[in-house]
């Protein structure tokens, strides 16, 4: 690794390329989104727009908080709304030229972190996981 | 603190008392843990047993793959199951005494690690964002 001081070296080696990383687009219904979610087993995934810009993430508890008034939870209901109506915009973005230091920062409080270019274009995502096994190498040696 | 080495270092400062964790008991009805989970927040939280010992952990998604096969979620039937027929038994657990290195180890694969004392007990939990916070602590020095 080319730097002595962790917190300023590359992040290329941890991001999850976007071919491999489950996202829903923001103009998709909620039911599509649902569906993704349970598939995937994630908690919660990015959110694109048609230019392949990141617009927020959502999370099953999102879209399950959407329909859960009623006693029972209607599915066609879930076809009505769509993801951009109750995804949240708050996600965490960097650039893939910045460094570790910025990429371990925005993960005390996001369990991933969604990596763009200097077009604006989505690369991947970084998750508190690949940041944790490069801290716990880190201090092993 | 008390030594050089970050991995060597006490966890007692970490960890979140059981008092302000979110928490079910194992022979809860799933509604009820489905209820504690929304109005927590939290995507998964321990389960534990009368005697307050940890029995797993269980997420909404547990709780609504038991349910979600028919067209609409019959609320009702999520009274007839238990916690304990499909919750998690796989949940990372660690003494009291034991050091920082080992949350840090446990906390690559699991977002949060139970803390028992020597007779077994539930303290709390160290959470990823704890271990963060700490690590984010070092570097910075
Ligand atoms: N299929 C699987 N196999 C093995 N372990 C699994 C797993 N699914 C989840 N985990 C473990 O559980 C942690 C929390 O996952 P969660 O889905 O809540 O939260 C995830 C999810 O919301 C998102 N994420 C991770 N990988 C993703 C991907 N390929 N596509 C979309 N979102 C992803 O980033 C969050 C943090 O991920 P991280 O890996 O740090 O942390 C993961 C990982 O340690
Ligand atoms: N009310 C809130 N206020 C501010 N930030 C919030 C929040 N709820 C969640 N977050 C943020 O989202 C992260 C993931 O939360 P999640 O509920 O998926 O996953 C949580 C949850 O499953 C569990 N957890 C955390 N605190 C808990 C508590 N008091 N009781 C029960 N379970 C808890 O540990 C996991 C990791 O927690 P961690 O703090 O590392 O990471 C949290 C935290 O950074």
């Amino acid at each position: 690794l080319k730097n002595t001081n962790i917190m300023n070296q590359e992040i290329a080696e941890l991001i999850i390329g976007h071919e491999k990383v489950a996202h829903v687009q923001a103009a998709n219904p909620l039911d599509h989104a649902l569906l993704i979610l349970i598939k995937s087993g994630y908690t919660a995934v990015p959110v694109l727009d048609t230019h392949y810009r990141v617009q927020g993430q959502i999370s099953k508890a999102q879209v399950l908080d959407t329909i859960l008034g009623t006693e029972r939870i209607e599915m066609d209901k879930l076809h009505e709304h769509t993801v951009e109506s109750v995804m949240s915009e708050k996600v965490p973005k960097m650039n893939v030229d910045d460094n570790f230091g910025k990429a371990l920062t925005l993960s005390i409080n996001h369990p991933f972190v969604c990596i763009e270019d200097d077009e604006g274009a989505f690369v991947g995502l970084i998750t508190r996981r690949a940041i944790l096994v490069m801290v716990h190498r880190e201090f092993q040696s």
